[in-house]
């Protein structure tokens, strides 16, 4: 699912601003 | 052990409270000063033509990158909510993927005005006519419907907060890996709904009618689905070269 979704991974990796 | 039912005190509900309505003010995309500040901005009857006579699939492309951009913020908002960056990976992505456009069409209530039937959209409130071009009045018609209704329970932000997260930590979306984490997580959630209703001495049904909402809300989004799917298999590469990689992600 990780591989799928990239973007939102990624999005979810940025720290909180 | 099997065990979902936290045993909260009031204190810890209190403070549930506090956070998720933080959570969900920092990352709600718009103040309601701010749309107070632009109720009286609805589109003219010129601008409304102008957004009826564009393409189908200019108008698909506009809505998908507005969805796209309320997304990012409910990404921020989940990424606030106590326990939700604990679950594993899988089910974060799980959860935003099933409940994303749900907290949208939630949220969407506070940019409602239900007296002219309009909502703010690229930069004005506008009538479901608006979006005429997409081809999907059916759905126009039920999401305004549902944003209707929403507003007439007049949640208040924190009401609202605490709905947003509850819809988003739904624990039985498919494929979640740790499910009874997310059940602790929701029921958490549910407890501190109750408690704030309680506290604004809400009617006592409100809370079954959110639950109802639930349904809906699970509606609509599948008749989103199938209305990107229908418009793909005519525009399959407007879909693959124009429209936001995260709405491909998430609704393709």
């Amino acid at each position: 699912l990780k591989e799928k979704h990239k973007i939102l991974h990624q999005l979810l990796q940025n720290s909180t601003s | 052990n099997g065990d979902t039912s936290p045993t909260v005190s009031m204190a810890e509900l209190d403070h549930q409270v506090q956070l998720i309505s933080k959570s969900h003010l920092e990352t709600c995309q718009y103040l309601r000063e701010e749309l107070q500040q632009m109720s009286w901005q609805n589109f003219l009857q010129d601008e409304v033509e102008s957004y009826q006579s564009k393409p189908r699939e200019v108008m698909w492309q506009l809505c998908a990158v507005k969805i796209t951009e309320a997304i990012q913020y409910v990404v921020e908002f989940a990424k606030r909510i106590d326990g939700f960056m604990d679950l594993c990976q899988n089910d974060q992505i799980v959860l935003l993927k099933a409940g994303s456009l749900e907290v949208i069409f939630v949220r969407m209530c506070r940019m409602f005005d239900s007296q002219n039937n309009t909502v703010f959209f690229d930069g004005k409130f506008a009538g479901p006519d608006v979006f005429r071009a997409l081809g999907c009045d059916d759905l126009i018609s039920s999401v305004f419907d549902f944003a209707k209704s929403m507003c007439s329970l007049h949640l208040s932000e924190d009401e609202l907060a605490l709905f947003s997260a509850f819809v988003l930590l739904s624990a039985d979306r498919s494929w979640l890996q740790e499910k009874l984490q997310v059940e602790k997580l929701q029921q958490k959630t549910q407890l501190a709904l109750q408690h704030v209703l309680q506290k604004n001495q809400r009617e006592d049904g409100l809370l079954h009618k959110l639950r109802c909402k639930v349904s809906a809300l699970r509606s609509l989004c599948s008749r989103h689905t199938e209305k990107l799917s229908a418009f793909r298999a005519v525009y399959p590469d407007i879909v693959g070269t124009h429209f936001p990689p995260l709405y491909k992600e998430l609704f393709g």
